[in-house]
């Protein structure tokens, strides 16, 4: 299994 | 000020319970339309949302936002202290201190008071944007949650590909490999809720960490039907709905291929 990536990566921040 | 009551409080005991696991600490967002929290766990890998909208309670009052900085596992001691049948009633100030948890037995024999203190918190709030998922399972929960236990009895990452045919699970550990596909059901002879649904405009398949996917089948008791949206690279998303009431969302960004 690869890394683990996170939420940061794909949703802008408000 | 801010003030709900809940008849059915055991439905907070539940929805604590789909979330502690998770995150220690939580801004409730009190606004006229309901009872709101997302938050992400500490690794920012996957992130809880929440609605209890304000219809669902059997009084609500809400003059302006609140943010209602909690600690959850205070929080979870706290309503540990209500029986699962009382009627609970949330109140606080504006800018509040402390707020205020009141628990009335159902027969109104025994009412009891809990001050809890409140704290601010920064987090940070994600953008999730409003998405047409490419690939939508609807299962019954108690199947996810048997499911995810299996899978995690054998590895710690599971691969979910859904096609038009099902959706199967995958995954490889130590011992060896596993692989579940659950077919969306033929006949009508389910209850609705019993039944499998796929609705994909292509295939999609993505790699999650089980311990995550784990710990989001705690919501399990609060509704018999889970659904799970997927779109190419982005996290999954599954949805536990609250009956009358709102929902309990998590999302789970992918594992990347090496």
């Amino acid at each position: 299994s690869g890394g683990q990536s996170n939420l940061g990566q794909f949703f802008a921040t408000r | 000020m801010f003030e709900a009551r809940l008849l059915q409080g055991g439905l907070l005991k539940k929805v604590l319970d789909s979330i502690k696991d998770i995150i220690t600490e939580g801004n409730f967002d009190c606004s006229p339309n309901g009872l709101s929290l997302q938050a992400m766990d500490s690794s920012h890998v996957s992130l809880i949302d929440i609605l209890l909208e304000s219809e669902g309670f059997e009084h609500y009052r809400c003059d302006r936002n609140i943010p209602m900085g909690l600690n959850i596992t205070n929080l979870v001691k706290m309503i540990k202290c209500a029986g699962s049948e009382d009627i609970v009633t949330i109140k606080c100030e504006d800018k509040p201190d402390n707020v205020t948890f009141l628990f009335e037995s159902k027969d109104n024999d025994k009412i009891s008071d809990f001050e809890m203190k409140t704290m601010t918190i920064d987090d940070e709030h994600l953008l999730v944007p409003d998405q047409t998922y490419t690939a939508v399972v609807k299962m019954p929960s108690a199947e996810f949650q048997r499911l995810c236990r299996d899978m995690a009895a054998i590895g710690d990452t599971v691969n979910i590909s859904v096609t038009k045919e099902g959706v199967r699970f995958s995954t490889t550990g130590d011992m060896g490999t596993a692989n579940i596909t659950v077919r969306p059901n033929p006949s009508g002879d389910q209850k609705e809720e019993e039944r499998t649904e796929v609705q994909i405009t292509e295939p999609v398949s993505a790699g999650f960490a089980l311990r995550y996917l784990n710990s989001f089948t705690k919501a399990t008791p609060l509704s018999p039907t889970v659904t799970l949206g997927m779109v190419p690279n982005l996290p999954i998303v599954v949805e536990y709905k609250i009956a009358d009431m709102g929902h309990v969302r998590y999302y789970l960004a992918p594992k990347i291929e090496d």
